[in-house]
């Protein structure tokens, strides 16, 4: 088995230096790592979990990757080795992410994103590579279905003073303050993403278009009592009929409040609150707005 | 108010750059001013004493200008628009921006039509574009697009400056606010006071027809 | 005070705080 274990390591190497990713975890998975002839440490068995799964993410092969990370996560809570420990959540958290899995991804890569040690072992933990967890961590929570743990982890991304210097950080913003997302921001957006993110549903929307339809539909509803499908259709840059099919799936949902008439092909958005939980909020705002001004009186001195 | 606390620094700019230059220059700052993306307010300016100077010589128009920024419409431009300079599409904008404002004054509901023609807009898209992205966006109003009623229900509009006379009905309102709200509380108060006054004697009543009770069992017993 | 009055102004146009026939037919 030992000899077994060399040439695999060996092979594996060469198929990496080829950037054969998928073939050099092959060679590696060969090695068996539960068998009793000999005696393997945790450590070791780590390692090797941690290094196929680093491969086969290097494909994009998250069914694979999991497998791997799966076995590791009985072992990492032991491990003192903060390397390993370090590389595991990455695979763990870009394996949430190809499995579309936005927000339990972005939460893992906020986690990365704030590591403070700039030295672990040997691995010089870099800038570059805490604010790639940390756009990831953004890019992640845009993707993801909107609702209260989406709206929590944004403000927590949109306080975090190091997002204002990412390039998404104006998309961040406008998701954040629920603001429409035009065509062009969403096509610049677009371009920072990786393939899956991209990739088409069974529904027949991308990722990212449902995402978007998603959340400009949300920021519309703050906007209008009520809006048409074509003039919906033509607010959000996409056809009617799409904009209806995300709209009534989030109503199922209970994603977003609203009726839709189809006779009339036009959508009821509406207010959370009744009419008189609507006239308290407009004394609370009335009252607020009072204080305001008195504040800026007693600032001023009058 | 945080339109309010935006602008505080940046009418504080131009006042302290128009205060410190001669009339030729102020044409810049008031160009800059009427042109400035975060500044809805120009009463400040109008009040410095160089700036009034310029009534009657050759920049008067400037100061004229800057009154309608301060009170006027984009209507009212158009009307006198023989009179004024001619404005960059910034200074356009904004002169619509506060003509939303002047509009939301008089109503909360303000029906599309109304502002596609004071705007002018012609269509309802790029109206409800205008409102969301240069007003609600902005900050300088709050509400909600009913496009089935084709209006827009105005639930917050920063205020414009005052214009000549508006005090007295500022302050009629205020008036009629504060002995409304006294009435309210009295009878608030008064209420509160029936019902201790109610409950007092319901615990009375409730208390004799006890006593009551308690004689009968005795006499039957 | 040209900011305080623009304030007020904002505020007092806030008043009355709601109005709509729904709101008169909850509010009865």
């Amino acid at each position: 088995e030992e000899q077994v274990l060399v040439i695999r390591e060996k092979l594996a190497d060469l198929y990496e230096s080829e950037q054969l990713w998928s073939k050099a975890a092959q060679m590696l998975s060969g090695i068996d790592l539960d068998s009793g002839m000999r005696v393997i440490d945790d450590k070791f068995r780590l390692t090797k979990c941690v290094q196929i799964a680093r491969l086969y993410l290097e494909d994009d092969d998250a069914v694979n990757a999991e497998a791997f990370i799966n076995k590791a996560s009985f072992m990492v809570s032991n491990s003192q080795h903060e390397v390993l420990n370090l590389q595991y959540k990455v695979c763990y958290a870009r394996i949430l992410d190809l499995k579309r899995k936005f927000l339990e991804a972005a939460l893992r890569y906020y986690d990365i994103s704030q590591i403070e040690k700039r030295q672990i072992g040997d691995e010089v933990i870099d800038e570059d590579a805490l604010e790639q967890a940390l756009a990831a961590a953004v890019t992640c929570t845009i993707l993801a279905a909107a609702g209260p743990q989406r709206s929590r982890v944004l403000a927590t991304l949109y306080k975090d003073e190091r997002c204002s210097r990412l390039k998404i950080y104006p998309i961040l913003q406008k998701v954040y303050l629920e603001r429409i997302l035009r065509k062009p921001e969403i096509d610049t957006f677009s371009e920072e993403l990786k393939a899956h993110q991209k990739a088409l549903l069974p529904d027949n929307f991308t990722v990212l278009d449902r995402a978007m339809i998603e959340h400009n539909l949300l920021s519309a509803s703050k906007l209008y009592t009520n809006i048409s499908f074509d003039e919906l259709g033509t607010l959000l840059g996409i056809e009617p009929h799409k904009a209806e099919k995300i709209a009534s799936r989030m109503i199922c949902e209970d994603r977003m409040r609203g009726s839709i008439d189809q006779v009339e092909a036009v959508i009821h958005f509406e207010d959370d609150n009744e009419e008189l939980q609507q006239w308290d909020q407009q004394i609370f705002g009335l009252c607020q707005a009072l204080n305001d001004v008195l504040d800026s009186m007693a600032k001023k001195g009058l | 108010m945080d339109i309010e606390q935006k602008q505080e620094e940046i009418i504080q700019q131009f006042v302290n750059e128009a205060s410190n230059v001669k009339a030729s220059s102020l044409v810049t700052v008031i160009a800059q001013a009427t042109s400035h993306p975060s500044l809805f307010a120009f009463s400040e300016i109008l009040a410095l004493p160089n700036v009034t100077q310029l009534q009657g010589t050759e920049h008067s128009i400037y100061l004229d200008l800057l009154r309608m920024f301060a009170h006027g419409t984009w209507s009212e431009y158009k009307r006198n628009a023989g009179d004024l300079p001619q404005l960059k599409p910034n200074q356009v904008l904004k002169l619509k921006q506060l003509t939303v404002l002047t509009l939301a004054e008089a109503n909360k509901v303000l029906p599309y039509d109304v502002l596609m023609q004071e705007l002018d807009v012609i269509n309802v898209r790029e109206l409800e574009d205008f409102l969301i992205n240069e007003c609600m966006y902005v900050g300088i109003v709050r509400g909600k697009l009913d496009q089935l009623r084709r209006c827009f229900q105005v639930q917050f509009a920063a205020g414009r400056d005052l214009r000549p006379g508006q005090l007295g009905s500022m302050i009629h309102t205020l008036s009629n606010w504060l002995s409304t709200s006294d009435n309210l509380l009295i009878t608030i108060q008064d209420k509160i006071k029936w019902a201790d006054t109610m409950s007092e004697l319901d615990k009375k009543h409730k208390k004799e027809a006890e006593e009551r009770m308690e004689e009968v069992k005795k006499t039957l017993s | 005070e040209n900011s305080l009055l623009r304030q007020v102004s904002s505020l007092l146009r806030r008043l009355p705080a709601i109005e709509s026939e729904k709101f008169q037919d909850d509010f009865l």
